[in-house]
């Protein structure tokens, strides 16, 4: 049996007015940027 | 049979963490000149699928340089991190590591450093000294002065330069070389070494026998040297010894 992953399910969950998913990359700056 | 697709790793996720700090481990633990560096940021990530319980980690990141030699033996944590105004140096790495049952290896590394521009660190603060080059004939003559100042006056060993480490030079209001060195005792006392300097031999690789001295050279308005150079030694700990004079072993 094939079952669709959960994650493309909660894709369809459409995101409240505004919201913006928080990028992936790059990471935060753990001291200061040259 | 085809590896199973990996789920992506987001730049700050502890799976990315993990990874990187293996590889900040083994960059400083694979270098023999300069500082230790510390992650500042993962810059991006890339997973590929390599077979069952096996893949492939592409990282970029950037790091920054800390005040601690690579011969010292204090724990990356406990270094800290160069200052903006004390001229930071950072360093870009492309590194391939392999993810194996859990276990990660670093497979290669390719970094490069450069330091901030001087432009900036004057705009933010104009009377801050710059980095100057490693040969610079102001800062070579320092780093002599200094380590001459120190093998005259101490009744330790005679302590020969590995390296210059880092150096600034500020122009005004006052002209001051600032210097920072590696350096190795020898099996001569300094005492001994006034005779027949050539004799002193290098002891054998051990990092009790390194060490690491900053100076400053006053030239402009009145000639000044100080020095103060320490050994790393062997530390034992015991409760009742701080941590910080465990780890540096004052010679002066």
């Amino acid at each position: 049996p094939v079952a669709k992953r959960a994650v493309a399910q909660l894709d369809k969950v459409p995101h409240p007015v505004g919201f913006v998913s928080p990028p992936l990359c790059p990471g935060k700056v753990r001291h200061f940027k040259i | 049979v085809p590896a199973a697709p990996v789920a992506p790793l987001g730049c700050d996720d502890p799976e990315s963490e993990a990874a990187a700090q293996a590889a900040v481990n083994y960059i400083n633990g694979h270098s023999h000149h300069g500082y230790k560096f510390t992650l500042n940021r993962i810059k991006n990530i890339r997973v590929i699928p390599q077979g069952p319980n096996s893949y492939i980690i592409f990282l970029e990141v950037d790091l920054l340089e800390t005040t601690c030699h690579v011969l010292s033996p204090t724990p990356l944590e406990n270094c800290t991190v160069r200052s903006f105004t004390e001229h930071a140096v950072e360093g870009d790495c492309d590194i391939k590591l392999q993810k194996l049952d859990g276990k990660l290896t670093v497979i290669a590394t390719k970094c490069h450093s450069h330091a901030d521009s001087s432009e900036d660190v004057a705009q933010l603060c104009p009377d801050c000294p710059l980095l100057a080059s490693l040969n610079n004939t102001e800062v070579t003559t320092a780093v002599t002065a200094a380590l001459s100042a120190h093998n005259s006056k101490t009744a330790d060993a005679y302590l020969q330069l590995l390296e210059i480490g880092r150096a600034k030079i500020q122009y005004g209001p006052a002209h001051i070389v600032y210097v920072e060195f590696a350096v190795a005792a020898t099996n001569c006392s300094a005492e001994a070494a006034k005779d027949n300097v050539e004799a002193c031999q290098l002891l054998p690789d051990d990092q009790s026998n390194f060490g690491f001295c900053t100076a400053t050279m006053v030239i402009r308005p009145k000639e000044d040297l100080k020095v103060d150079c320490q050994l790393y030694g062997h530390q034992v700990p015991t409760p009742d010894t701080p941590f910080l004079s465990r780890v540096f072993q004052p010679t002066t």
